[in-house]
């Protein structure tokens, strides 16, 4: 019999131990649950893993603790610029989006992408427009803010670097 | 970044990946998430993969598109290609993140060469994995 099975990351790096407490890390943990349950049980009922992923990965957009979705980081600029792609390896359809602002999931508008236009990836404006079309939900930045996130931007402002989410003790100038 | 890969009832395999990028980001630079076969990749019948990581390496690399390949132009299992990737090549080339991935016999890999990577993954009925540091 076929075996089911789902895995979720919610990102790598130098994470430090001594900045993670056992709350914390208990938070983390059980919201990697909570997304591993939302698509296990996608899985169980029969349904797709094309279905499992997406929903998994939405849950995970609408977790602020993740550098993705509502959790994004800020850019040089304030803002927030959200990448995202999706593949089926039934039909090797994928679909993608680069660059957007704004959109509530980023990848409920790469599978859009993927389902409903002839291309493969889609960056900045026109994949903002493509999502407006397909009556995707937008946000405003308010959405988007966290001060965790802000105090991050703050401090790369400050040393003028650019850097990964996780990554504490290392950056790229 | 957050990611997901799954085989379903029917053997059909899927990959999703998402990101809000790096902070502090100029240029509208984009990393590997959204391009792909090197952040997200789903093949038929070799394995689904997500990555995370400094992204300009994975897409230098070609890291998720690679994996599968090693599957099936060099016969190796998901295990030896995932390690060979994220903790041989992407090393070398000093490349930090890592990747999940799973193929059509459900076998789940949560392959990193960084300190740590925020992961969970299921099974059948199994419990729940989670872990955040290294075993």
């Amino acid at each position: 019999m076929q075996k089911i099975a789902i895995a979720v990351h919610g990102g790598a790096g130098t994470i430090l131990r001594s900045a993670m407490s056992p709350e914390k890390e208990r938070h983390y943990l059980n919201a990697l649950e909570s997304a591993v349950k939302v698509g296990h049980h996608i899985l169980a009922s029969g349904r797709t893993a094309l279905e499992a992923v997406i929903k998994t990965v939405q849950y995970l957009e609408d977790e602020p603790i993740f550098n993705a979705g509502k959790g994004s980081v800020f850019t040089h600029e304030g803002h927030h610029e959200m990448d995202a792609a999706v593949m089926c390896g039934q039909t090797l359809t994928a679909g993608a989006v680069a660059g957007v602002r704004q959109v509530r999931n980023p990848i409920l508008l790469a599978d859009e992408v993927r389902m409903q236009s002839e291309h493969v990836l889609l960056s900045g404006a026109g994949a903002e427009e493509f999502g407006r079309e397909r009556g995707l939900i937008f946000e405003p930045d308010s959405y988007f803010y966290d001060e965790y996130r802000y105090q991050q931007w703050l401090e790369a402002q400050r040393t003028d670097t650019v850097t990964l989410d996780h990554t504490e003790d290392r950056k790229f100038g | 970044t957050v990611g997901a890969v799954a085989v379903d009832v029917s053997g059909n395999l899927a990959a999703a990946t998402s990101t809000g990028g790096m902070t502090n980001k100029k240029y509208n630079r984009i990393g590997d998430s959204p391009i792909i076969g090197a952040g997200t990749y789903a093949a038929n019948h070799t394995c689904a993969v997500s990555c995370t990581g400094h992204g300009e390496y994975f897409m230098r690399a070609v890291v998720a598109y690679d994996v599968a390949c090693l599957m099936e132009y060099k016969g190796v299992n998901l295990q030896q290609a995932c390690d060979y990737v994220v903790k041989d090549k992407l090393v070398k080339q000093g490349g930090e993140g890592g990747l999940i991935a799973v193929d059509q016999a459900a076998n789940i890999i949560l392959s990193f060469n960084s300190e740590g990577m925020y992961r969970a993954s299921r099974l059948n009925n199994e419990s729940i994995y989670s872990r955040i540091y290294k075993d």
